[in-house]
């Protein structure tokens, strides 16, 4: 599982 | 989007539009610390290092641009231009105590060690503690301006939405960013000090000032 977190947040 | 994280995101830039605004009418940076605004600027740019290699929204780019022209633009205001009223005496926070342990749990806690996503985790470590060298300085002179109280007040503010936003995306989408939330949560707790007094002093019109 990729835990990597899209950055849609600032 | 939900409005947690809207007002979360306006209310940050409320705040660094009025410590801007603050500097540029009174031609004067007393009472702000340069440290912070440099470790602020840092967070940004190690932060939003991805504007080079993704691009998700017109509204999150261009956001991005405006925090880092922004922070840059404080940073030049009182280490250049305004430097001679730049408070320097009082703002002795030794910031290396921040950034190199930060650096430290940078690379051992991250979500993958790549070094955009070292950086980003860098950023969001070094933000929830970045604030520090001004509370320590208003902690040293003893006062604060208003105006630097509602420039914190924002400040705080936008953590703690954002704190009520990844409740909301936890319960509406699923999404968890343990890094983010740790970091979130502490941030704001350094801000419960400072919310206090902001409410019993400041906003009944009183000058924020500690007992010496």
């Amino acid at each position: 599982e990729d835990e990597a977190v899209a950055k849609d947040e600032l | 989007m939900n409005i947690f994280r809207l007002t979360g995101d306006l209310s940050h830039l409320a705040a660094i539009i009025i410590l801007l605004l603050k500097i540029w009418k009174t031609r004067s940076c007393a009472g702000i610390s340069g440290k912070s605004q440099i470790l602020f600027a840092l967070v940004f740019t190690t932060r939003y290092l991805d504007l080079l290699t993704s691009f998700i929204s017109l509204y999150n780019t261009s956001m991005k641009f405006i925090y880092i022209g922004c922070a840059y633009a404080t940073v030049y205001m009182i280490y250049a231009k305004f430097k001679a009223t730049y408070d320097g005496n009082h703002d002795t926070f030794r910031v290396e105590f921040l950034v190199v342990p930060i650096g430290g749990l940078a690379f051992l806690v991250n979500h993958d060690f790549s070094p955009l996503e070292i950086l980003w985790t860098f950023s969001i470590y070094l933000e929830s503690v970045a604030i520090l060298p001004q509370l320590f300085m208003i902690s040293k002179t003893g006062e604060a301006e208003t105006i630097t109280t509602h420039y914190l007040f924002f400040l705080g503010l936008y953590r703690a939405l954002y704190l009520m936003n990844w409740i909301w995306r936890f319960y509406f989408e699923g999404f968890f960013d343990m890094i983010a939330i740790v970091a979130g949560v502490v941030q704001t707790i350094l801000y419960c000090d400072f919310f206090y007094l902001y409410v019993t002093k400041v906003l009944k019109g009183k000058k924020l000032s500690l007992p010496a």
